[in-house]
Protein backbone atom coordinates (compact mmCIF):
# COMPACT_ATOMS: atom_id res chain seq x y z
CA UNK A 1 0.00 0.00 0.00
CA UNK A 2 0.89 4.06 0.10
CA UNK A 3 2.64 5.45 2.92
CA UNK A 4 0.68 8.41 4.18
CA UNK A 5 3.02 11.46 4.91
CA UNK A 6 1.88 14.06 7.46
CA UNK A 7 1.14 17.66 6.90
CA UNK A 8 3.27 18.73 9.88
CA UNK A 9 6.91 17.80 8.01
CA UNK A 10 6.02 20.27 5.25
CA UNK A 11 5.45 23.41 7.40
CA UNK A 12 7.28 25.02 9.83
CA UNK A 13 6.71 25.67 13.16
CA UNK A 14 5.95 29.33 14.15
CA UNK B 1 -14.09 43.29 23.89
CA UNK B 2 -15.07 41.68 20.68
CA UNK B 3 -17.54 41.75 18.91
CA UNK B 4 -18.05 40.56 15.45
CA UNK B 5 -21.93 40.96 13.38
CA UNK B 6 -21.46 39.05 10.40
CA UNK B 7 -25.42 39.61 8.35
CA UNK B 8 -24.91 36.91 6.52
CA UNK B 9 -24.50 34.45 9.40
CA UNK B 10 -25.28 31.35 6.94
CA UNK B 11 -21.60 31.83 5.97
CA UNK B 12 -20.23 30.73 9.96
CA UNK B 13 -23.16 28.26 9.80
CA UNK B 14 -21.56 26.56 6.69
CA UNK B 15 -17.87 26.97 7.73
CA UNK B 16 -19.09 24.89 10.96
CA UNK B 17 -20.76 22.49 9.14
CA UNK B 18 -17.49 22.27 6.99
CA UNK B 19 -14.63 21.59 9.28
CA UNK B 20 -16.12 20.22 12.65
CA UNK B 21 -15.62 16.34 11.12
CA UNK B 22 -12.34 17.25 10.24
CA UNK B 23 -11.04 18.92 13.52
CA UNK B 24 -12.74 18.51 16.76
CA UNK B 25 -11.42 21.60 19.06
CA UNK B 26 -9.33 24.57 17.70
CA UNK B 27 -8.35 28.54 18.58
CA UNK B 28 -10.39 31.19 16.60
CA UNK B 29 -8.14 34.13 16.40
CA UNK B 30 -9.41 37.31 16.54
CA UNK B 31 -7.12 40.47 15.32
CA UNK B 32 -7.88 43.77 13.94
CA UNK B 33 -7.60 42.01 10.33
CA UNK B 34 -9.89 39.53 11.16
CA UNK B 35 -11.15 35.88 12.50
CA UNK B 36 -9.07 33.17 11.60
CA UNK B 37 -8.41 29.80 12.56
CA UNK B 38 -5.70 27.04 11.89
CA UNK B 39 -5.94 23.24 13.05
CA UNK B 40 -4.59 20.00 12.07
CA UNK B 41 -6.89 16.90 11.95
CA UNK B 42 -5.87 14.12 14.96
CA UNK B 43 -3.69 12.48 12.83
CA UNK B 44 -1.91 15.59 11.56
CA UNK B 45 -2.11 14.58 7.75
CA UNK B 46 -4.74 17.52 6.77
CA UNK B 47 -4.71 21.15 8.22
CA UNK B 48 -7.33 23.27 7.72
CA UNK B 49 -6.95 27.03 7.51
CA UNK B 50 -10.02 29.51 7.88
CA UNK B 51 -9.87 33.42 7.54
CA UNK B 52 -12.73 36.15 7.63
CA UNK B 53 -11.54 39.38 7.12
CA UNK B 54 -12.87 42.11 9.12
CA UNK B 55 -14.17 44.46 6.33
CA UNK B 56 -16.23 41.62 5.75
CA UNK B 57 -18.49 41.62 8.96
CA UNK B 58 -21.43 44.25 9.04
CA UNK B 59 -19.64 45.45 12.71
CA UNK B 60 -16.25 44.44 13.87
CA UNK B 61 -14.54 45.22 16.86
CA UNK B 62 -12.17 43.64 18.61
CA UNK B 63 -9.96 45.87 20.88
CA UNK B 64 -7.15 43.22 21.60
CA UNK B 65 -5.90 40.25 19.71
CA UNK B 66 -7.73 37.65 21.06
CA UNK B 67 -7.57 33.67 20.32
CA UNK B 68 -10.49 31.29 21.24
CA UNK B 69 -10.04 27.63 22.19
CA UNK B 70 -13.30 26.33 21.13
CA UNK B 71 -15.33 22.52 20.66
CA UNK B 72 -16.20 22.93 17.06
CA UNK B 73 -18.53 20.24 17.31
CA UNK B 74 -20.47 22.37 20.19
CA UNK B 75 -20.11 25.25 18.43
CA UNK B 76 -21.63 23.74 15.61
CA UNK B 77 -24.68 22.64 17.39
CA UNK B 78 -25.09 26.34 18.82
CA UNK B 79 -24.91 27.73 15.15
CA UNK B 80 -27.52 24.79 13.98
CA UNK B 81 -29.71 27.08 16.26
CA UNK B 82 -29.75 30.14 14.43
CA UNK B 83 -31.62 30.28 11.12
CA UNK B 84 -30.34 30.55 7.28
CA UNK B 85 -30.97 33.99 7.86
CA UNK B 86 -30.12 34.95 11.04
CA UNK B 87 -27.59 37.94 11.60
CA UNK B 88 -24.44 36.02 13.70
CA UNK B 89 -22.86 38.12 16.84
CA UNK B 90 -20.19 36.59 18.26
CA UNK B 91 -19.17 38.22 21.89
CA UNK B 92 -16.31 37.89 23.78
CA UNK B 93 -14.01 39.36 25.86
CA UNK B 94 -10.16 38.54 27.28
CA UNK B 95 -11.48 38.62 30.43
CA UNK B 96 -13.97 36.04 30.22
CA UNK B 97 -13.82 32.23 29.94
CA UNK B 98 -16.81 32.46 27.83
CA UNK B 99 -18.23 33.36 24.06
CA UNK B 100 -21.57 34.06 23.66
CA UNK B 101 -23.10 33.50 19.91
CA UNK B 102 -26.29 36.28 19.20
CA UNK B 103 -28.87 35.55 16.56
CA UNK B 104 -31.19 38.32 15.47
CA UNK B 105 -34.02 37.10 13.46
CA UNK B 106 -34.53 39.28 10.09
CA UNK B 107 -37.44 40.78 11.14
CA UNK B 108 -36.11 41.55 14.48
CA UNK B 109 -38.38 39.96 16.49
CA UNK B 110 -36.50 37.61 17.52
CA UNK B 111 -33.02 37.41 19.64
CA UNK B 112 -31.17 34.40 20.58
CA UNK B 113 -27.97 34.33 22.99
CA UNK B 114 -26.11 30.79 23.38
CA UNK B 115 -23.13 31.16 25.53
CA UNK B 116 -20.15 28.64 25.43
CA UNK B 117 -17.50 28.26 27.79
CA UNK B 118 -13.86 28.20 26.17
CA UNK B 119 -11.58 26.00 26.35
CA UNK B 120 -7.37 25.37 26.61
CA UNK B 121 -6.12 24.51 23.69
CA UNK B 122 -2.45 24.45 22.93
CA UNK B 123 -1.76 24.36 19.24
CA UNK B 124 0.83 25.26 17.36
CA UNK B 125 0.91 27.55 14.53
CA UNK B 126 2.50 26.26 11.35
CA UNK B 127 3.76 28.70 8.90
CA UNK B 128 2.48 28.31 5.54
CA UNK B 129 4.79 29.92 2.87
CA UNK B 130 3.57 30.84 -0.39
CA UNK B 131 4.21 28.26 -2.79
CA UNK B 132 4.75 28.33 -6.75
CA UNK B 133 2.37 25.20 -8.07
CA UNK B 134 3.08 22.84 -11.07
CA UNK B 135 -0.48 22.89 -11.86
CA UNK B 136 -3.83 24.88 -10.33
CA UNK B 137 -6.89 23.73 -11.22
CA UNK B 138 -10.20 25.66 -10.90
CA UNK B 139 -13.79 24.18 -11.32
CA UNK B 140 -17.16 24.00 -10.08
CA UNK B 141 -17.21 22.50 -6.43
CA UNK B 142 -20.15 20.42 -7.03
CA UNK B 143 -18.25 19.04 -10.14
CA UNK B 144 -15.38 18.22 -7.39
CA UNK B 145 -17.37 17.08 -4.72
CA UNK B 146 -19.56 14.76 -7.04
CA UNK B 147 -15.89 13.15 -8.83
CA UNK B 148 -14.40 12.00 -5.26
CA UNK B 149 -17.91 10.76 -3.65
CA UNK B 150 -17.84 8.28 -6.90
CA UNK B 151 -15.02 7.44 -6.54
CA UNK B 152 -14.75 6.78 -2.78
CA UNK B 153 -17.57 4.04 -3.73
CA UNK B 154 -14.70 2.31 -5.61
CA UNK B 155 -11.34 3.02 -3.71
CA UNK B 156 -9.26 4.60 -0.70
CA UNK B 157 -7.28 6.59 -2.67
CA UNK B 158 -7.42 9.37 -5.75
CA UNK B 159 -4.24 9.54 -8.11
CA UNK B 160 -5.26 13.05 -9.21
CA UNK B 161 -2.90 13.67 -12.51
CA UNK B 162 -2.50 17.18 -14.00
CA UNK B 163 -1.23 17.00 -18.09
CA UNK B 164 -2.05 18.82 -21.06
CA UNK B 165 -5.11 16.67 -21.65
CA UNK B 166 -6.65 18.23 -18.55
CA UNK B 167 -7.40 16.86 -14.72
CA UNK B 168 -7.59 13.06 -14.82
CA UNK B 169 -8.91 11.64 -11.36
CA UNK B 170 -8.36 8.02 -10.67
CA UNK B 171 -8.62 5.32 -8.59
CA UNK B 172 -8.63 1.51 -7.71
CA UNK B 173 -10.01 -1.03 -4.99
CA UNK B 174 -11.49 -4.65 -4.93
CA UNK B 175 -14.88 -3.70 -7.33
CA UNK B 176 -12.45 -2.54 -10.03
CA UNK B 177 -10.84 0.79 -11.13
CA UNK B 178 -12.33 4.30 -12.24
CA UNK B 179 -10.58 6.92 -14.49
CA UNK B 180 -12.10 10.42 -14.67
CA UNK B 181 -10.60 13.10 -17.38
CA UNK B 182 -12.43 16.83 -16.76
CA UNK B 183 -10.98 18.84 -19.74
CA UNK B 184 -10.51 22.63 -20.18
CA UNK B 185 -14.01 24.09 -20.64
CA UNK B 186 -14.51 27.52 -20.98
CA UNK B 187 -17.03 27.68 -23.59
CA UNK B 188 -19.59 28.36 -20.62
CA UNK B 189 -22.37 30.96 -20.24
CA UNK B 190 -21.12 31.38 -16.88
CA UNK B 191 -17.78 31.51 -15.37
CA UNK B 192 -18.45 29.92 -12.29
CA UNK B 193 -19.35 26.48 -14.34
CA UNK B 194 -15.72 26.57 -16.01
CA UNK B 195 -12.84 24.64 -15.84
CA UNK B 196 -10.05 26.05 -16.04
CA UNK B 197 -6.49 24.16 -16.08
CA UNK B 198 -3.29 26.15 -15.58
CA UNK B 199 0.02 23.72 -15.47
CA UNK B 200 3.33 25.20 -15.18
CA UNK B 201 4.11 21.29 -15.63
CA UNK B 202 2.15 17.81 -15.41
CA UNK B 203 2.04 16.47 -12.09
CA UNK B 204 0.93 13.67 -10.71
CA UNK B 205 -0.29 12.91 -7.04
CA UNK B 206 -2.23 9.89 -4.45
CA UNK B 207 -4.23 11.21 -1.88
CA UNK B 208 -6.35 9.97 0.61
CA UNK B 209 -10.13 9.63 -0.55
CA UNK B 210 -11.78 10.10 3.16
CA UNK B 211 -9.94 13.43 3.44
CA UNK B 212 -10.89 14.65 0.31
CA UNK B 213 -14.76 14.43 0.89
CA UNK B 214 -14.23 15.48 4.03
CA UNK B 215 -13.34 18.88 2.55
CA UNK B 216 -16.29 18.89 0.27
CA UNK B 217 -18.56 19.66 3.15
CA UNK B 218 -17.17 23.04 2.40
CA UNK B 219 -19.20 23.10 -1.20
CA UNK B 220 -21.85 24.81 -0.02
CA UNK B 221 -19.48 28.32 0.73
CA UNK B 222 -18.66 28.20 -3.04
CA UNK B 223 -19.63 27.61 -6.56
CA UNK B 224 -15.67 27.14 -7.44
CA UNK B 225 -13.11 24.97 -5.94
CA UNK B 226 -9.24 25.68 -6.44
CA UNK B 227 -7.22 22.62 -6.52
CA UNK B 228 -3.67 23.26 -6.16
CA UNK B 229 -0.78 20.66 -6.76
CA UNK B 230 3.26 20.44 -6.72
CA UNK B 231 5.05 16.98 -6.21
CA UNK B 232 6.76 18.79 -3.37
CA UNK B 233 4.01 19.98 -1.47
CA UNK B 234 0.56 19.30 -0.09
CA UNK B 235 -2.34 19.68 -2.07
CA UNK B 236 -4.47 22.88 -1.19
CA UNK B 237 -8.13 22.57 -1.72
CA UNK B 238 -9.57 26.11 -1.50
CA UNK B 239 -13.13 27.62 -1.37
CA UNK B 240 -13.54 31.05 -1.24
CA UNK B 241 -16.22 32.33 0.93
CA UNK B 242 -17.89 35.51 -0.68
CA UNK B 243 -15.58 38.39 -0.69
CA UNK B 244 -14.67 38.23 3.02
CA UNK B 245 -12.16 35.13 2.98
CA UNK B 246 -11.73 31.90 2.38
CA UNK B 247 -11.13 28.23 3.88
CA UNK B 248 -8.21 26.20 2.76
CA UNK B 249 -7.64 22.55 3.21
CA UNK B 250 -3.99 21.01 2.71
CA UNK B 251 -3.50 17.94 2.72
CA UNK B 252 0.03 15.75 2.70
CA UNK B 253 0.51 13.24 -0.23
CA UNK B 254 0.60 9.25 -0.06
CA UNK B 255 3.71 7.88 -1.34
CA UNK B 256 4.67 4.52 -2.88
CA UNK B 257 6.09 2.88 0.31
Amino acid sequence: GDLQLIISGYFFQL
Amino acid sequence: MLELRLIQGSLLKKVLEAIKDLVTEANFDCSATGFSLQAMDSSHVALVALLLRSEGFDHYRCDRNLSMGINLNNMSKMLRCAGPEDIITIKGDDGTDTVTFMFESQKQDKISDFEMKLMDIDSEHLGIPDAEYQAIVRMPSAEFARICKDLGSIGDTVVISVTKEGVKFFTRGDVGSANIVCRQNTSVDKPEDSTVIEMNEPVSLTFALRYMNSFTKATTLSEVVTISLSSELPVVVEYKIAEMGYIRFYLAPKIED
